[in-house]
């Protein structure tokens, strides 16, 4: 999915 | 990063300090449920373990580290230096009963079937409903310190912050994560009957005390 990258919030 | 989710992180940050302040200072951790900072510190360490591979900023780090490591002396000190306060009788919450449907779910429902990205979805599962333990003592218990009753109200307005930072980040950035905002929610909403014991009751001086 495209949120799989975007882990950027703790 | 915007402010809600920064005045959420630090609300967080806030919820923590208070709680591990009040076992320190009191010697004793009356009142708090150890098996809801178990659960704690589970979803911290399934959620960071990209800690050491995926750099985001010195402040997503910085935040990552403090918060496993101040999860984990919470935990240390319930069980093992101030053993002899913990309340093991009121605090008796089935936590097999989250872990297991939860970890079922994460297999289930996630955005990437890869180990990663599992353990990332277990983590905001779990922390949706991580804090069941804590309230299930309460209503037991049938009252809490203020100082607890402070502790879960910075802890349950750091995720309803973020809830805003998702609205913001949704309609400025594009961003949207159906699972932390669904998890998110779930969460918040958890709060909702403490909330409205808290700001009825301990804004005006008085206990938290549920009705019996």
């Amino acid at each position: 999915g495209d949120n799989a990258q975007s882990k950027d919030e703790l | 990063m915007n402010i809600f989710r920064l005045v959420g992180d630090l609300s967080h940050l806030l919820a923590i300090f208070v709680l591990l302040l009040k076992i320190w200072k009191s010697r004793s951790c009356a009142g708090v449920s150890g098996k809801s900072q178990i659960l704690f510190a589970l979803v911290f360490i399934t959620r960071y373990l990209d800690l050491f591979t995926n750099f985001i900023s010195v402040y997503n780090s910085l935040m990552k580290v403090i918060f496993i490591a101040s999860t984990v002396a919470t935990v240390y000190l319930m069980y093992i230096k101030f053993k002899a306060t913990y309340d093991s009788n009121h605090d008796t919450f089935r936590i097999e009963f989250l872990v297991v449907p939860v970890g079922g779910l994460a297999f289930l429902v996630n955005h990437d079937f890869t180990p990663l990205e599992i353990l990332w979805t277990f983590s905001i599962y779990l922390e949706s409903v991580a804090i069941l333990p804590q309230l299930f003592m309460i209503s037991k218990t049938g009252e809490a310190e203020t100082i607890t009753s402070h502790y879960l109200f910075a802890l349950g307005s750091y995720r309803a912050l973020y809830l805003l930072n998702w609205i913001y980040r949704y309609y400025f950035e594009g961003y949207f994560d159906l699972i932390a905002v669904v998890a998110g929610c779930v969460q918040t909403i958890l709060y909702c009957d403490f909330f409205y014991l808290y700001i009825t009751k301990v804004m005006w001086g008085k206990k938290l005390s549920l009705p019996a």
